[in-house]
């Protein structure tokens, strides 16, 4: 996260941290963490832990492991060739099933998934909420939880941000409606962070209650604006993945 | 020996009597006799009531005569001083004497001779009840016709007891009615139905004569009736005393007239008929009588049906009805089987969420589920409230038996994400 600060997980009782690579989720009930394809694509059985401030060994030793029953990438993610950086980040979502129903509490407790109506349609300088324990500008990664509010922007500012060190061609990017754009200068998600969630305050109620807008992507570089995947475009497919992977109940 | 005739004379008569003597003879004729005692000799010293010396006749234990002094006969045709009748046949004479200088005298001559009895006449208490025949040495009773000697051989009855009347309906009167009934008799009758049927008396108060109940209130002559543990009765005097329809609850009935010998009347005259053992129409919590009666007799057979939420178990088995049926005793069958509350037993556990422990799991409680708050809500609203239903199971309005699900809160962080303004 740059530009962020710290935070606690009771700041985001929804956030997963995953290890090889260091990576986020979000959970969204007892049995289903959301995050991004790229972080599962290549880790059928990803190592994950919930209700974790700091990334202490003795703080893994204590937080709640999940474990993997299945992972799901989207259909419509396209996978990786390793030869070529990858430039398509189109459906970047998956879901992960959890063998074991997670406990609810301070520390563990899903985030809501986005209505469909047009209430939920973000507009430029909606504000949300980003949290992850990756690179910052000083460090490659952090131990402390840390946290963000990015302002959402158009996609066409995302097109164009122009990389450093360009590894393709600018035109090879794609970017697609299924795609939030966010950021501002000096505060922004980075490598790490990918598969957190993207929060909102659900609109028109009354107590802060918070949706999954968008799920933390790619960029072509770090601290200014990144790109998030639009989980909105993707409810019907993640309720219908959910309910299709859902066994007997044990209740 | 009992003998029919003997001689008793006096120590050394006709010498004289010594001092100091006191010599008795037991005298014995042969039963149904008697004794004639009769003295021809009497000569022994005088005193004041035979104080001194004397013989003295026993009768019984009752000193009947005693003799002293010199008596003569009074009839010169006839040598008998003094004699005795005993319509007994066991007689004791003792002859006493003291010391005494005075002159000598020789005592006593007496002869006894067994002598007819006339039992029939001679005795205050009358020894037959009807006809009393004297023989010599004895006596017999006879009775009249319809009547026959009993066991006794002395009381006349007549031959009364032994029906049985087995007929759902019938009469029964006293010997001769209504003519007087006979003295001295047991009439026994017996009324025997069917099972499950009970004898029912009635008598009209006039057909009832019977001689009344002396001054302490005791039945000389009575009608009793016994049915199982109960005695109705005995009961005497002009008009019936008793109830005038009498239910026994028993299918067999013992009549019992008795009489004395004395003052004999009119009798009585009952009606019976057999009533279907009824069963009573019991108020059994909970249930329903089907068919519903205002009365239930013998073998009717009734369903039992337990209201909504009652069950009745039996063993292992439980189900919403069963039969019972009126019985010969009047009681009714499967009387234990109780209709009870429907038990829904422990209600069944939910994850993430509660249920209190109801205090009884029984028809109509209500139990309440409760999700964790804050970080589980129930899927269904309303959903929390179950009631012990009918069926025994735990249901919900709106889910019926299903059970409420706890669904994790979303969104709500526990603490909020405070941006700090640079």
């Amino acid at each position: 996260i740059f530009g962020g600060q710290p935070a606690k997980i009771e700041n985001f009782p929804w956030q997963v941290f995953f290890n090889h690579p260091t990576a986020g989720g979000a959970l969204i009930n007892e049995y289903w963490v959301l995050t991004a394809a790229h972080v599962v694509e290549k880790n059928s059985d990803p190592s994950m832990y919930a209700g974790i401030t700091a990334l202490r060994l003795a703080d893994l030793e204590n937080a709640q492991r999940l474990y993997t029953k299945r992972v799901i990438i989207h259909p419509g993610w396209k996978e990786d060739d390793d030869l070529n950086p990858r430039t398509n980040f189109d459906n970047d979502i998956a879901l992960v099933q959890l063998k074991d129903p997670v406990k609810m509490g301070p520390k563990f407790s899903p985030i809501c998934l986005p209505g469909t109506s047009s209430e939920y349609n973000l507009s430029p300088g909606d504000m949300g909420l980003i949290s992850g324990w990756g690179r910052t500008e000083k460090r490659l990664h952090v131990i402390n939880l840390r946290g963000a509010k990015v302002p959402v922007t158009s996609l066409e500012t995302c097109k164009q941000v122009k990389e450093e060190n360009p590894t393709a061609r600018p035109e090879d990017y794609v970017i697609t409606d299924n795609m939030i754009c966010a950021g501002e200068k000096g505060v922004d998600s980075c490598k790490g962070d990918s598969g957190g969630a993207f929060a909102f305050q659900v609109p028109n109620v009354k107590a802060p209650k918070f949706y999954v807008a968008g799920l933390v992507s790619w960029g072509k570089k770090c601290g200014a604006y990144g790109v998030y995947t639009k989980v909105k475009n993707y409810v019907d497919w993640i309720l219908k993945t959910m309910q299709e992977n859902s066994g007997p109940r044990k209740d | 020996e009992p003998t029919m005739h003997g001689e008793i004379l006096s120590p050394n008569y006709p010498q004289a009597y010594p001092n100091d003597v006191v010599k008795s003879w037991d005298i014995e004729v042969p039963e149904g006799f008697g004794i004639h005692l009769y003295f021809t000799h009497v000569d022994i010293e005088p005193s004041e009531s035979c104080a001194y010396d004397s013989v003295q006749i026993i009768s019984g234990g009752i000193e009947e005569g005693r003799l002293c002094g010199q008596r003569t006969s009074k009839s010169p045709n006839s040598p008998i001083i003094e004699e005795f009748q005993f319509p007994y046949n066991k007689l004791q004479v003792v002859f006493t004497s003291d010391f005494s200088i005075e002159e000598q005298f020789t005592g006593f001559a007496a002869y006894y001779t067994a002598i007819d009895v006339n039992e029939c006449t001679d005795f205050t208490d009358v020894p037959c009840s009807h006809f009393c025949n004297n023989f010599i040495g004895g006596y017999f009773c006879s009775c009249p016709p319809e009547y026959f000697l009993h066991d006794d051989m002395r009381n006349c009855g007549v031959n009364c007891s032994g029906d049985v009347f087995t007929a759902l309906i019938g009469e029964i009167s006293s010997p001769n009615y209504p003519n007087p009934y006979p003295e001295n008799s047991r009439c026994e009758y017996q009324i025997q139905l069917q099972e499950g049927f009970q004898v029912v008396v009635t008598m009209q108060r006039e057909d009832f004569d019977v001689e009344p109940a002396d001054s302490e209130g005791n039945c000389p002559d009575s009608l009793t009736f016994a049915a199982k543990n109960q005695q109705f009765g005995p009961y005497c005097g002009d008009g019936f005393p008793g109830p005038l329809t009498i239910r026994t609850q028993s299918n067999t009935l013992g009549i019992v007239f008795q009489t004395d010998l004395m003052g004999q009347k009119k009798g009585w005259k009952l009606r019976y008929h057999g009533d279907p053992i009824s069963c009573p129409k019991e108020s059994t919590a909970n249930s329903n009588w089907e068919p519903d009666k205002a009365k239930y007799v013998f073998k009717d057979v009734v369903k039992i049906t337990c209201v909504d939420g009652f069950e009745v178990v039996e063993g292992h088995v439980s189900s919403t009805s069963y039969y019972s049926t009126c019985q010969s005793d009047g009681q009714w069958s499967n009387s234990g089987l109780k209709c009870q509350p429907v038990y829904c037993g422990i209600p069944d556990p939910i994850a993430n969420g509660k249920v209190e422990e109801p205090e009884n799991s029984v028809f109509g409680t209500v139990i309440h589920y409760t999700c964790e708050e804050p970080y589980y809500y129930m899927e269904h609203e309303e959903g929390g409230e179950y009631r012990c239903a009918a069926n025994g199971r735990w249901v919900n309005d709106q889910l019926g038996i299903e059970l409420p699900r706890c669904i994790p809160v979303c969104g709500v962080p526990t603490e909020p994400f405070q941006v700090q303004q640079k």
